[in-house]
């Protein structure tokens, strides 16, 4: 599968 | 064991438990195109910010010794929540590396 838009993948702790 | 050889521009920081909150937001993971986790905040009042080495920019390679190379977001974020979470530990070791130097 193509690289995701990993700008959308952010976790804060 | 799975532990990298550590190169000039990687660094060892152990963050103590000494807020409420982390305090870091990672972005990326594996089959993304940032494949390990890069901080891209830090955030004023959490343990990150006073233990004052970690910056934003650094890539994460390891977590209390657990590699999370080949791991995805979702799977990576698992594993600092929980280092974070455990009583067992008053602190959190980060194998970073900071690719601008």
């Amino acid at each position: 599968s193509p690289p995701k838009d990993y700008e959308d993948e952010v976790t804060f702790f | 064991t799975g532990s990298p050889v550590q190169g000039p521009t990687t660094t060892l920081v152990r963050v103590l438990k000494n807020a409420s909150t982390l305090g870091i937001a990672i972005e990326g993971g594996a089959n993304t195109r940032q494949p390990l986790p890069r901080i891209v905040t830090i955030q004023k009042g959490g343990s990150a910010h006073s233990c004052g080495q970690l910056k934003v920019g650094q890539v994460i390679l390891e977590v209390n010794g657990i590699s999370l190379r080949g791991r995805e977001h979702k799977d990576a974020a698992r594993i600092i929540a929980e280092a974070f979470k455990t009583k067992e530990k008053d602190h959190i070791d980060f194998l970073v590396v900071d690719p601008g130097l």
